[in-house]
């Protein structure tokens, strides 16, 4: 990073999938289905190639963008998010570009106080609803679990009628589902 | 160790700045 940067707590990687529709989601596929975009390590260089970034609502149907810490793959199988799991919140289409902004944002500047416990984001763009999660490293901490879905609705600023639901990722593994 | 924590305003204003671009 340049001299004068300002230095994020931790080293990011952007991904990028899209699946065909009606192409069941399989760790094979996913795992070739899914491109890295950038590393950024600095609030600089997080904006110099944000500025270029296709905005979610911009986005054709079935593509994800995941933003994880360096040395996380965005799947279930990684060491870090074999135990873990994630906030997913439920968008009316318009509404991704804006929230997944907030929620980035929270992530880089490191808002959500629960330590190591965050493994990244992810923006998920579908035909009637757009889905944005965070994914943390274990699901069985209530504590933590609450403290994250707290920050998350301040974040978002979300209407209370918002649901939000937690899923562990050995049960999406179980019934190979991600929502 | 200590964090390196940024609010939301913060990470906005340093948006526009001349070494994000």
């Amino acid at each position: 990073i340049n001299p004068g940067d300002h230095k994020l707590q931790f080293v990011y990687t952007l991904w990028f999938s899209r699946r065909s529709p009606g192409n069941k989601a399989s760790s094979s596929n996913y795992e070739d289905n899914i491109k890295m975009v950038a590393t950024f390590a600095s609030v600089e260089q997080f904006w110099s190639f944000y500025s270029f970034l296709t905005r979610p609502c911009d986005l054709t149907s079935s593509s994800d963008y995941h933003l994880f810490k360096q040395g996380i793959k965005p799947m279930w199988e990684d060491d870090a998010n074999k135990t873990g799991g994630k906030w997913i919140v439920r968008l009316r289409k318009g509404l991704a570009s804006r929230l997944w902004e907030n929620l980035i944002l929270a992530m880089l500047g490191e808002q959500f106080m629960v330590g190591d416990e965050i493994c990244g984001a992810v923006v998920s763009i579908r035909f009637a609803e757009d889905i944005i999660s965070i994914w943390n490293r274990t699901a069985s901490d209530r504590t933590i679990t609450s403290r994250i879905r707290d920050t998350l609705k301040r974040v978002l600023n979300l209407p209370l009628s918002t649901i939000m639901e937690y899923k562990a990722h050995t049960d999406s593994i179980k019934d190979q589902s991600s929502f | 160790g200590t964090r390196i924590i940024y609010e939301r305003n913060f990470l906005m204003q340093m948006r526009n700045s001349p070494l994000a671009q």
